[in-house]
């Protein structure tokens, strides 16, 4: 399937990791907003079992593409 | 499976629902059947009941609204998020929201209601998503016939509220398979395109030459069409396509996209009636012959003139020497022919026609 730009993935992956994995909102620091950024993405990507590479990676955009629940994943 | 932070759960086992307004996607009759279905699937294996309200409060408010819809937690259009559910609670809580701008069906044809309703009410009981891919708690959508909680879910739910005084009796979904059971077996192995593609229940993995770890995905999920459960698989690379076989059927696939006029009959290419299923399938890109293995014996089929070759069926026992004599799994990589029988693969030498090594299922996943 086609990706869409790298600008719109990480769109997507933002307003992913905010509204499932709790990355907060706001304008913040470049390093701390940065190490978040990674650090949310390596807990989804240790949810569904995914390579912890903690980059946006295509595997890591399909899952999060799939139709969900709104509910977030970090009950636990 | 998880639940909530503090493990919220409802105090009391009678719990009250109500639906307040209906899609028009549906027929009434059919969202009230799927929303006292996927309630029941709760209440069976738990102490919890379930009745319904026509007005006033319920514990449970279940509804169906677009983008931002009353709880400042909008929805998002068509596909992406389906529905959502608040933990129990008081107000909001154990409240169901379904997005009315997804096309709810009683089917497969399009997001089910009974399914993602299911899943939603486990959120309103306390359950938190899980990350095992077979549990109906997974955050992600997927379409199955029949009970639709696995055992994930049941263990998760009964943590809760224990178990159901009169238990019914209930096939759970099979949880999704461990790549390193040390008893795992496969279902079917076939290549696509450069890709090892391994089935297993429900599922499928899939091995990519620039991904170091197996991707396990539901087969409904790639291709809803095909079956729960496959046999065998084989790819034809001549022509682009990969077979899948389940029961007396068999699936075409060319990349990812299932081909238009399949299913087709596994008896079209010349097995006899009696064959109810092929067991494993292996396509020898040296010889042009497609093997297809059917209890202990198996096949050749010729794929350039579409016939299945003369004397036929032959015993595995006879010509395959060294190895079991039934299979689940046959694919042929670099040469060599693997075949899979339970927890065991054996590599085997098509032009020494020997076993060369014996090695565990699992390897193949790297285990």
């Amino acid at each position: 399937l086609p990706l869409t730009g790298k600008t719109d993935d990480h769109l997507l992956a933002e307003k992913y990791l905010r509204r499932f994995y709790g990355l907060p909102t706001g304008l913040r620091g470049r390093q701390a907003s940065s190490s978040d950024f990674q650090n949310k993405i390596q807990q989804m990507q240790r949810f569904f079992k995914l390579q912890i590479t903690g980059n946006l990676d295509d595997n890591t955009l399909e899952v999060m593409k799939q139709p969900r629940c709104g509910v977030p994943d970090v009950g636990e | 499976y998880n639940h909530f932070p503090r493990h919220l759960k409802w105090e009391n086992n009678n719990l009250t629902f109500r639906i307040l307004n209906y899609t028009p996607d549906l027929k009434k009759t059919d969202v009230d059947r799927a929303i006292r279905s996927a309630l029941n699937a709760w209440a069976d294996v738990t102490p919890l009941t379930f009745k319904k309200l026509h007005e006033g409060i319920a514990d449970i408010m279940i509804s169906f609204g677009s983008r931002e819809h009353g709880d400042y937690n909008p929805f998002d259009g068509p596909d992406g998020l389906l529905a959502h559910a608040y933990p129990p609670g008081q107000g909001i809580g154990g409240d169901t929201h379904f997005d009315e701008d997804e096309h709810w069906t009683k089917d497969a044809s399009a997001y089910n209601l009974f399914m993602v309703a299911a899943h939603e009410l486990g959120h309103a009981l306390g359950m938190a998503h899980s990350s095992d891919a077979g549990a109906l708690m997974y955050p992600i959508y997927s379409f199955s016939t029949g009970y639709p909680l696995a055992e994930d879910d049941i263990e998760g739910i009964q943590a809760l509220y224990g178990p159901n005084p009169n238990p019914k009796k209930r096939k759970p979904r099979p949880d999704a398979p461990n790549k390193c059971d040390p008893k795992l077996s496969f279902d079917a192995v076939t290549e696509l395109r450069g890709e090892t593609i391994i089935f297993k229940d429900r599922f499928y993995w899939r091995l990519h030459p620039q991904m170091t770890e197996p991707e396990l995905t539901l087969i409904k999920f790639t291709w809803p069409s095909l079956p729960n459960k496959v046999d065998a698989a084989y790819e034809y690379p001549e022509k682009d396509l990969v077979y899948i076989f389940s029961g007396i059927r068999v699936w075409a696939l060319n990349g990812y996209t299932l081909v238009d006029g399949y299913p087709k009959y596994i008896h079209k290419l010349g097995l006899p009636k009696t064959i109810r299923e092929v067991d494993a399938a292996v396509h020898i890109k040296d010889t042009g012959k497609t093997l297809l293995f059917t209890d202990e014996e198996y096949w050749s089929y010729d794929e350039a003139t579409g016939t299945m070759d003369a004397g036929f069926p032959r015993s595995i026992e006879d010509d395959f020497p060294g190895m079991h004599d039934e299979f689940d799994a046959v694919t042929f990589q670099n040469g060599r022919l693997y075949f899979f029988h339970e927890d065991l693969q054996y590599e085997y030498s098509y032009n020494y026609r020997k076993v060369i090594r014996i090695m565990r299922t699992n390897s193949f996943l790297y285990c």
